[in-house]
């Protein structure tokens, strides 16, 4: 463990509690995608597979879980909490992210460590992470204004990575562990669709004014 | 490297 590692962990944390907070606060999902939800609720189900066969630590199974668990009430809340459900943005919401999970699995298959169910799963995981995004960012541009707590959330989701490509490159020098080029690659790509987002934020946050992201 | 590579990281 490294304080790349372990920054990008909490920043992702942070991500999660945000989104959780605006859910429970607001008692609304607006702005959210559910279809993102659902490919991070697929991303940990298919990455975690060694939850059980293979232990690293009590910090490690345990972030684990709250992963798992908290895609999985999240897409829960939105789907069906009477009163959370009512605010989705379902005719905003139509990234066909089928497509997402297809192409990822499909070059999953092509591309992997080794050909055995886990690696193939756990490479098929890091490629879906690295475009579930695209249905959120999507629905961003369509809502138009962004509420704080949503803008809070894409902005630590979109960080989280950053700080794993920072953990790799150290990774590489300290432990000579050559991250394994999947996870750097798909990395740089899922850091690099939050570019545009990231610029919209930081112009936001420096005028002091509402996230704008344009049409 | 023949060593098994997991994955140790989240």
């Amino acid at each position: 463990m490294n304080i790349f590692r372990f920054s990008g962990d909490m920043t992702h944390l942070i991500s999660i509690l945000v989104l959780l907070l605006k859910i429970y606060a607001t008692k609304s999902c607006s702005g959210i995608s559910l279809k993102t939800q659902e490919l991070y609720a697929l991303v940990f189900l298919t990455r975690y597979l060694n939850l059980f066969t293979e232990f690293f630590s009590v910090y490690n199974t345990v972030m684990k879980l709250v992963f798992i668990g908290s895609s999985l009430v999240i897409v829960w809340y939105m789907r069906m909490h009477r009163v959370v459900k009512l605010s989705y943005d379902k005719e905003l919401d139509t990234f066909r992210h089928y497509f997402l999970v297809v192409a990822s699995f499909v070059l999953a298959l092509l591309v992997h460590e080794k050909f055995t169910f886990q690696e193939i799963f756990w490479a098929f995981s890091i490629y879906l992470e690295a475009i579930a995004i695209l249905p959120q960012l999507v629905l961003l541009q369509r809502s138009g204004n962004v509420d704080n707590l949503t803008g809070q959330y894409v902005f630590f989701l979109g960080s989280y990575r950053a700080f794993y490509i920072l953990n790799w490159i150290y990774r590489y020098f300290t432990e000579n562990h050559f991250a394994r080029l999947i996870s750097c690659i798909s990395g740089l790509v899922q850091t690099a669709l939050y570019a545009d987002f990231f610029y919209y934020y930081f112009i936001s946050w420096k005028n002091n004014k509402k996230l704008q992201l344009p049409a | 490297d023949p060593e098994v590579k997991v994955h140790d990281e989240l």
